[in-house]
Formats: structure tokens, sequence, C-alpha cells
């Protein structure tokens, strides 16, 4: 699974005073590419948690709990 | 909100990805949350 | 538009993802951050909507003291710099009476180096 170039497009162009502005191809597959290493991280360090207490799901409490280091290192 | 909804499908799709490998489940909110948390961003 | 879902995806979101009422859980969002010394010029209105779960970032604060486990992306300075005051404060939570750190650094204070 991947985000769509278009989606990445225009959740860019939602912050854009000017919205003729451009992004070049390389940029918008580096973000794409980024969305999804972001996503990625979040889920297998809740992922992780929730293993680490022996649960067969994935709460929000486990994502919680990762959530304040995740958004330091993005 | 059908922008939102375009990252949520992605966003749970690959945690679908991540269930399979790792063998375990997601829930909704879970779900939802990290969507919102990858809209934010 | 080539951006938003095909009918297809739509179907799999609504069926899969999309939280319904009734699922009987509440929709959720990222605490507002404001930031207390400069005051945000429209304040930010405090929306609270009882059936919208906010994320805590601080329900397991105590637990920041360590690093988590990473995956594919590792922390970052500004992380590990976060995790090591966390640390400090859990020490100084088990302090009784004076703040060593206090007492520490006092030792090095010279007159000609402050105003």
């Amino acid at each position: 699974a991947r985000f769509k170039k278009d989606t990445v497009n225009k959740l860019l162009h939602l912050h854009f005073k000017d919205e003729r502005i451009k992004v070049s191809a390389d940029a918008l597959q580096l973000m794409t590419e980024m969305l999804k290493v972001f996503v990625q991280e979040a889920v297998a360090r809740a992922a992780r948690q929730a293993k680490s207490e022996d649960l067969p799901t994935v709460d929000l409490e486990h994502l919680e709990k990762v959530l304040p280091q995740l958004l330091l290192d993005f | 909100e059908r922008l939102k909804a375009a990252v949520h499908y992605t966003v749970g799709c690959l945690c679908q990805e991540v269930a399979e490998e790792k063998g375990i489940e997601f829930s909704k909110q879970t779900i939802a949350a990290v969507s919102e948390i990858t809209f934010s961003q | 538009e080539h951006w938003a879902l095909t009918s297809e995806e739509f179907e799999v979101w609504d069926r899969l993802y999309r939280i319904q009422d009734s699922d009987g859980i509440k929709n959720v969002k990222l605490p507002q951050v404001r930031f207390e010394s400069i005051r945000d010029m429209e304040e930010i209105k405090e929306s609270c909507n009882e059936n919208i779960h906010e994320l805590s970032l601080t329900e397991w604060r105590i637990w920041q003291n360590r690093p988590f486990p990473t995956h594919m992306v590792d922390h970052s300075d500004r992380c590990n710099n976060f995790i090591s005051i966390m640390e400090k404060i859990e020490l100084m939570r088990h302090e009784e009476g004076a703040c060593t750190y206090d007492s520490e650094l006092m030792t090095y204070l010279h007159k000609d180096d402050i105003i």
C-alpha cells in the first residue's frame, strides 16, 4: 500500500498560500515516501508496544505511549 | 473530508500489512488515530 | 479527481475503516497545542466535542524516561534530549528535601559569570 502522489499533492496544496505553486516530481516522490515511512513507524512502534504487553489488539493506549517520542522523531 | 478519507484508507491498508506481518490486530480507533496524526503531520 | 478514493476504495473505507455511529466508539483527534509565551492571534477555540477522543501526550508521561523501541527511524537528538530530561525529572521526583541538581551546580557558580 502507498499514498497516491495526487493525494499527497492535494495535501500539500492545502497549506500553500498561492495555489499556483508547483511541487516537483522529486519533491512529491519524497513527500509520498516520507508519509509512508511515518505511518509505518507509528504503526510498528504501537504494535510492538501491544505485543510487549501480550495483547492481541493494538489499542489507542499503545499508540499514546509511543506518541510523544514518535512526534519528536519526525 | 474526502482528502481525510483518502489518507485514512491508505493508512488502513498500511496497518493491514503490518497486522499480517506481525500477527496482531489494530482497533478501528487506532487506525483512525494514526490517520489523524498523519494528516496533521 | 485522481487524488480521491475510487468507488471501490470508498466502499472498502466505508466498510473497514470509517468510524460509524453504530461502532459505539469515538472519533479521535490530536490535542490542540498552544504556545503559552506567544498568544496565538486567534485564540484556539476549545472544541470540547464529547464525541471525540483527544489523544493524550501526557497520560503516559512517566513512561517517557526511557527510549521506546524504534522500527526503521531512530530516535532524534530532540527526542533523546526529551528522554534524558524526563529521566532527570523522574529522579527529582524521588528526592527528599533539597534539590541535588541545585547543590551540585552551585559549586561551579562564579560570581563574574553572571550579571
